[in-house]
């Protein structure tokens, strides 16, 4: 058809035109150079495992299972979130999965039996594998690991090519899966500069400390870092620049007892006499014992949580925005609106002083430079040993003490200019609600 | 269905046919054409007034390729690039170790793409005179 559309002697039509277009102009693009093509505008995909193209070898289930999890890893690591749809008529379904052999799904490429070629990809969302391939599902023998299969060819259905790097999930050649495969950082990257990076707000952002025993008897204190949005959080390492495989996971699932909508802040008094956690959602808040990993039921004068925050923070009245307990001066410092309240833990009283404006207590490095109010969140980091405030896409650090040592004339809390939250805590993104675990 | 007689359908396994594979310069042209490594249209003609003998004669030295095969230089630059992307030494020589990875399990994507950019440009001025032109 492309020879004969070229060569037709009628006016050549739009259709045509592009046709001859295409083939006067086709240049061989070396394999290595190619970055790969943005192949959907929108970031909710749907997609199908074919009825007439199921597996004869894997159960349904086990089937679905594994491209569902295929679809996770992606959208794990890019903006877009996939959609398993059994319903909507064919031509609405964004990737359509099969499994077949030789001349297979009116496909044009013929598959070779086993060995060899096991499956193969086309840039308008159609994915087909060779039934006649020993495909296994997950941890399950020899054979050919039909998720990594999977990953690959829906990699390609995105708009990436093949990609000749040692631990790219694009190689062309398939590599025994080793034992928990995962898409590194940079085909991470590379599938980003295809759609973007992740971005939006969150809900609150905290290190959660917890003390272990060694086998000596001694105390170890270690942190974890949270990044909480509405009702889903990411445990993030800071080592490894990424959020752990698999997450987000539902808060239910990790912080029993807290709201499933999320909260709105996180503190953690910690003090030669105290030591205690506290979630903040709405007007209330609840006391969270880290020893079991669950939520006070009273506290320690028989009152149920969870509380009024008016109650249990006199001259605090939710909701707050967000909020920090600041080991310095043994104060929590809550945010709402472009206010800041400071409450003393000693005395169990608001600072005289409150409430201020967030510019007066922290004002701003370089002047304008400044989230003036409507935090999301106060992140105090262990990590770097200072605080940072969130707000939709950007964070203002904190000035630390180091910084000061360096320049005196860095104000007190001041904040440093603004930058990206993505810029600083990486490929943190969302799956669709469906995929939830 | 795939045919089975036994319960378990183990015997089901046993029918699968298996890929060729690729053994020859033949078969190794039909695989660097079909991933990309050779263009359509490309496909390597021995040289008018070459004769198969002298040409591979020519290119024996170092190489330990059977006299049999007939490589010609757009042969030679494709297996040159296949072994490059493939991490392989570059020998541009269809041996032992060129040959195991090409019959690698692998992805039925090709290697190699057309560059599509004057195209898309039309294609492009198309799309902003049409707005109606939806993007799959």
């Amino acid at each position: 058809h492309t020879h004969a559309a070229a060569n037709n002697t009628e006016p050549p039509g739009r259709k045509q035109r592009h046709l001859a277009a295409l083939l006067r102009s086709r240049r061989r693009r070396d394999a290595s150079e190619w970055k790969g093509h943005m192949a959907f505008s929108k970031s909710l995909l749907k997609w199908r495992l074919m009825g007439e193209g199921y597996s004869s070898q894997l159960s349904i289930d086990e089937q679905k299972y594994i491209f569902r999890l295929a679809f996770r890893m992606w959208s794990e690591v890019s903006p877009l979130q996939f959609v398993e749809d059994v319903d909507s008529p064919l031509e609405d379904i964004d990737i359509r999965l099969g499994f077949g052999t030789g001349r297979h799904l009116g496909c044009s490429q013929r598959f070779d039996g086993a060995g060899r070629e096991f499956a193969h990809a086309w840039f308008l969302g159609d994915i087909h594998f060779d039934d006649d391939e020993h495909f296994t599902v997950p941890n399950t023998g020899s054979g050919i690991s039909l998720l990594k299969v999977a990953v690959h060819e829906i990699g390609h259905v995105l708009g990436l090519p093949h990609i000749y790097r040692s631990g790219s999930i694009m190689q062309p050649s398939y590599l025994p899966q080793d034992a928990g495969f995962e898409i590194d950082w940079m085909d991470r990257k590379s599938i980003q500069s295809l759609y973007g990076e992740c971005k939006g707000r969150f809900s609150t952002v905290f290190d959660w400390i917890r003390k272990e025993q060694t086998a000596y008897g001694e105390v170890v204190v270690r942190f974890n870092t949270y990044f909480m949005r509405d009702g889903w959080y990411w445990l993030y390492e800071n080592r490894n620049n990424r959020t752990r495989y698999g997450d987000p996971v539902a808060v239910q699932v990790g912080w029993h007892g807290l709201p499933s909508s999320g909260v709105d802040a996180y503190v953690h008094v910690w003090n030669r006499k105290t030591d205690a956690v506290y979630f903040f959602k709405g007007v209330q808040y609840w006391r969270y014992d880290s020893e079991n990993d669950q939520v006070f039921t009273e506290d320690s004068d028989g009152r149920s949580y969870p509380r009024l925050i008016s109650e249990g923070f006199p001259g605090v009245s939710g909701p707050v925005d967000t909020a920090y307990y600041d080991r310095r001066d043994a104060h929590i410092y809550f945010f709402k609106g472009s206010q800041v309240f400071r409450f003393d833990v000693r005395m169990h009283r608001l600072a005289s002083s409150s409430p201020q404006k967030i510019t007066e207590v922290f004002p701003a490095v370089v002047p304008g430079n400044h989230p003036l109010g409507n935090l999301d969140a106060a992140y105090f980091s262990y990590s770097h040993n200072t605080v940072f405030l969130l707000k939709g896409s950007w964070f203002w650090r904190m000035v630390s003490g180091r910084d000061r040592r360096r320049s005196a004339s860095l104000p007190p809390n001041g904040l440093m200019p603004r930058r990206e939250v993505e810029q600083q805590w990486f490929d943190i993104c969302d799956v669709h609600s469906s995929s939830l675990r | 269905e795939k045919v089975f007689h036994s319960r378990d359908h183990s015997d089901a396994m046993n029918d699968i046919r298996q890929a060729e594979l690729i053994t020859d310069t033949d078969t190794a042209q039909r695989f660097l054409s079909k991933y990309g490594f050779i263009r359509d249209g490309d496909d390597p003609q021995i040289p008018a007034g070459q004769t198969e003998v002298s040409l591979s004669l020519d290119l024996q030295e170092g190489g330990s390729v059977s006299r049999s095969s007939s490589p010609d230089l757009r042969f030679i630059s494709a297996l040159k690039e296949f072994q490059r992307v493939s991490g392989l030494p570059v020998s541009g020589v269809f041996d032992d170790v060129t040959k195991a990875a090409m019959n690698k399990p692998r992805c039925g994507v090709p290697d190699q793409d057309e560059e599509l950019e004057s195209a898309e440009q039309e294609l492009n001025e198309t799309a902003e005179s049409n707005s109606t032109t939806t993007h799959n």
